[in-house]
């Protein structure tokens, strides 16, 4: 425990932060990594898939609104067992998870993704892209597939997810934190239990830096679903207003 | 910030289940 590790943190209290970490991301996933292998080849029929195509457009944006909100929720509860979440103020909670859960969703996105097949699981079985045809943002949708594609290609372990989604929601990116600092010193931790995990696992010397570059990319798709759901609540406001999950109105809308 | 989000503060909250 008093080996010391990167700015005089204790490569034991590093230890202590990484299994915290995993804990609370196992403890928290919609579906544990055994439920998903058995699913992989579970695909939406022909059938299936033109069913999704031919809804209205204001009925599936509800029901992956409804999926969203659904994932988010598991978002919150992760962040609520990190340790030392908690014992951030109530503001800097609140903007880090309106700012960064969506972007935890589609990290953890990439656990049920097939890269095989280019599918994802939605609604009980996985689906390639043309499922979503009808929401009319194929930019949107292309480049969520793409990320995961991208994410799967570095071959994460479930560890190395759940420390990743950590930084990505423990940040001192997001604006109006009241207390940067403290947001700073849990980030730096977290970053440098991934950079020991990830040594551990990876040969690849850069694999840190591979994973680091594609958090704009998550930035960039979150701010095209904001864009994108604007769009829609302009054609749509009643939909929104009234049948949209109310978490996930009062976080993105 | 807490009365624009509730929803979220609520969940917050709420005890760890």
């Amino acid at each position: 425990d008093s080996q010391l590790g990167p700015n005089n943190v204790s490569m034991g209290e590093l230890d202590r932060i990484a299994q915290n970490i995993i804990k609370s991301h196992l403890e928290t996933c919609q579906y544990t990594t055994e439920e998903l292998q058995q699913l992989a080849w579970q695909t939406h029929s022909y059938e299936e898939v033109k069913m999704y195509q031919s809804k209205p457009r204001d009925v599936l944006w509800q029901q992956c609104a409804i999926q969203i909100t659904h994932a988010i929720q598991y978002v919150v509860e992760f962040a609520k067992r990190i340790s030392g979440f908690m014992e951030l103020c109530q503001n800097d909670q609140i903007l880090l998870l309106k700012s960064g859960c969506l972007e935890v969703v589609l990290v953890r996105m990439c656990r049920a993704f097939n890269p095989l097949n280019n599918t994802v699981l939605f609604e009980g079985k996985y689906g390639g892209m043309q499922m979503f045809k009808a929401l009319g943002c194929d930019d949107l949708v292309s480049a969520v597939f793409d990320f995961a594609k991208s994410l799967c290609s570095l071959q994460l372990t479930e560890e190395e997810i759940a420390l990743f989604s950590a930084a990505v929601l423990i940040s001192t990116d997001r604006p109006w934190l009241m207390e940067p600092r403290k947001v700073q010193k849990l980030q730096e931790k977290i970053y440098f239990a991934l950079q020991h995990i990830m040594q551990k696992n990876h040969m690849d010397e850069d694999a840190l830096a591979k994973l680091i570059s594609r958090i704009p990319t998550l930035s960039a798709l979150c701010t095209l679903h904001t864009e994108e759901l604007q769009a829609f609540q302009q054609l749509h406001p009643e939909t929104v207003n009234v049948l949209f999950p109310p978490l996930y109105k009062e976080l993105f809308n | 910030l807490k009365e624009k989000h509730k929803i979220l503060h609520q969940l917050l909250q709420n005890s760890t289940s």
